[in-house]
């Protein structure tokens, strides 16, 4: 069972794009995924088609009671993609958290009483608080959406700098599963020279698999499914089986 | 002395691009401009060529101290454009404000210490968290950017939400400045839909002027530019010239 945090504080690089469309492509390869939405926005779940009154309990309930809850893992149109889904209250966790005890480890202490998936995957809020902390927190890994622009490049130091502390402080076993370049524009210039720029700096670490920029992968969220499904053969869904294999071949 | 908030929690949909652009363009039409750098990614003061050794004090400093110190003004290349810049020290004062008597209003005691400029503008990181509050505390006035996605769409109850809390709770003449599309491409149906759809929703309030997605705009922060002085003639400039000219006559 592997638990991989989706996570970059830069806003806007594809994470959630990332952690709907990676699920969907490792069950298209006979894993069984269960999606933890852990950003207050809620845009994985409503990706996935679960209207706001259908999310409950949500994530922003199983933390503050400390207790799982089967309730919580809701059915996606997908058969073995289930997800844990968020609302607008789990923004109150970044200062309800806060005061507990043992607040990095609450995620963990949830995710932990849950078993029958191959792989967990956390999507995180645009933030290095603490939600995105309990995330790198509980998991095995981390797989880093990188933008190919300019401003995507200039967070990384300090992502790396969490991560390290999470490592040392709280969990040992933490690493970079990889860095995925995302909204890759062949027309563009400046996506190559994030890319080589990132290459230097991640080497292996960087996938071989690019996502190139394609409408098609934001179109289906308006319609509440997954690009592989909205769209199976555009050059996004293609993408992201890649990526799936790559990911597993990785393992 | 206007005091204008740029924010949205979404992540990604041209905070720092707008202010940094529309700060500029003010500037060209002979205002003075005070842009302060409230997210701890540093993007704003990176894209006004501010290297990270040249920002101390920064707003980090500031908000620890509670004082201001006029060395925390730091010059830009564009004459009548002054910035506080930040570090990534600044996501410490997320968690380091929650102790604080008076934790919304930090940001706030600071800007009233300072005159001589006829527009701040506060470039907000995406969260809804401390220091996006303080942002909205000391702002007269707010403009959200709004990125032509679907996922953009989805934040907005949400911040509307969060603008009228801090409108009854703390800085009751607050308001919704303008909101502005940004990224519009019309090749992109996605576009002219939420378009519509926000107009709908927020109606006058939504800008005439819309930015449309081009790429000299993306490449000029590498450049250390705004893009008003990396590409004067590109759609990118113009727009945020249109922009500024709109946000002075709505006076
Ligand atoms: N490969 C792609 N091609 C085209 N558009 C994309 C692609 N990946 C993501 N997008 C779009 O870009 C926007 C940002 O992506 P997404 O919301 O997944 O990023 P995020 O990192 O989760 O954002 P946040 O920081 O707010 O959580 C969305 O509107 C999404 O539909
Ligand atoms: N009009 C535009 N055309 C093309 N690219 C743009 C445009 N506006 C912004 N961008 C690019 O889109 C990315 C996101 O913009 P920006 O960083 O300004 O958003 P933000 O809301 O400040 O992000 P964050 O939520 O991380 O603070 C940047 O790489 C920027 O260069
Ligand atoms: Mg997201
Ligand atoms: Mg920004």
């Amino acid at each position: 069972m592997k638990i991989i945090s989706i996570a970059n504080q830069k806003g806007g690089v594809g994470k959630t794009t990332t952690a709907i469309n990676l699920s969907t492509a490792m069950v298209a390869i006979n894993k069984k995924v269960l999606l933890v939405d852990a950003d207050p926005q809620g845009n994985a779940s409503t990706g996935l088609g679960i209207s706001e009154d259908n999310r409950s309990p949500s994530l922003y309930n199983l933390l503050t009671s400390g207790k799982f809850d089967t309730n919580a893992i809701k059915k996606t149109l997908i058969p073995n993609l289930d997800i844990i889904t968020s609302t607008q209250d789990l923004a109150a966790s970044e200062i309800e958290l806060a005061e507990k005890e043992n607040r990095e480890f609450c995620l963990k202490g949830i995710l932990d009483q849950i078993k029958d998936y191959d792989y967990f995957f956390i999507d995180c809020p645009p933030a290095l608080g603490l939600l995105t902390i309990n995330g790198l927190v509980a998991a095995t890994s981390v797989i880093v959406p990188l933008q190919c622009e300019f401003f995507a490049l200039e967070g990384l130091s300090s992502l790396t700098k969490t991560i390290d502390l999470i490592k040392n402080n709280f969990n040992p076993g933490l690493e970079i599963e990889g860095v995925v370049l995302t909204m890759h524009d062949k027309r563009n210039s400046l996506s190559e020279l994030v890319e080589s720029d990132v290459r230097g700096y991640f080497g292996d670490k960087v996938y071989k698999t690019i996502i190139p920029r394609n409408v098609r992968v934001s179109e289906a969220p308006s319609h509440g499914k997954p690009v592989l499904v909205y769209d199976t053969n555009c050059v996004g869904s293609k993408a992201y089986i890649d990526l799936a294999k790559e990911v597993i071949y990785n393992q």
